[in-house]
């Protein structure tokens, strides 16, 4: 079945927060995002992998840049509220989402695209797939440049 | 806007491989995804979040059972070839994925699905989410009774 996609976008001024340590235990990452809910901080991404480490790991979440700053505060609370070991942040990044059906199948989309972004010397911070969308996390300098190149490479899959 | 889901699935029978100590920079995601598609290894789920480490980090991704081992071979493949740390893996695990529209305005959607997990004592082991869906990864064993409790706890805003 040919490769479909829907769209390639492009959303600006986002922001990342990363706690560290976090007890890999059930009931932690449902509090924490109650608390961030809570403080009515809309959340884009959600990431959590595997650490190596044995009872606990590290969740990863975006935001508008706008909302760093209360983001962090509610992180901090976090932390210290759980005992986890650190929070970092980062700013002037860009989220890039490739859209479409059944990517599952047409795992390469993934592989076009960190090309794509490679050959333009864009490291990529974060990655979550999933069977409707790649979403990357990149630094914002370029990634006007990279939606460009995207749209082109990726011209004869979209709809 | 009212919250609008599409649907709730299970996909049971699933590994995980990680490698750790990849380095950051460009190109690497991309050969590591050439190299995996390479030897015709359906990658479903892709994560890669911020380890805290300066010029290295960590990527998981998810396959069919069937497919770890030769999964692990190619990720054994890619360490050696780029300086990796180390590669882990898991199996016995399903994937739980919520899909929607929008989101973004709705980012209770995950925590609701992490307070319904954590209910039935359920660890979330890995987590991605994007503007269509919330995708965890748990152990199989309580999965169906999972997305039982899921389908009932969302029913008011399934299609
Ligand atoms: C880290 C966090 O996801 C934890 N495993 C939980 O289930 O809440
Ligand atoms: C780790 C990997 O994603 C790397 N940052 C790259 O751009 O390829």
């Amino acid at each position: 079945e040919a490769l479909t996609l829907t769209g390639i976008s492009l959303t600006k001024e986002q922001a990342r927060v990363t706690l560290y340590g976090v007890p890999d235990k059930p009931g932690i990452a449902a509090d924490m995002f109650e608390t961030i809910g809570e403080a009515k901080i809309f959340v884009d991404m959600i990431v959590q992998g595997y650490d190596g480490e044995d009872g606990s790991t590290s969740v990863s979440f975006t935001v508008n840049q706008s909302d760093l700053k209360s983001g962090l505060e509610v992180a901090v609370a976090i932390r210290e509220k759980h005992g986890m070991r650190d929070v970092q942040d980062g700013s002037d990044i860009a989220k890039i989402t490739v859209s479409g059906i059944g990517l599952r199948s047409h795992t390469n989309v993934a592989t076009v695209l960190f090309k794509q972004l490679t050959d333009l010397g864009i490291n990529i911070e974060m990655v979550g797939t999933s069977e409707l969308q790649v979403n990357v996390i990149v630094n914002e300098e370029k990634s006007d440049a990279a939606l460009e190149r995207l749209r082109q490479a990726f011209a004869s899959s979209l709809e």
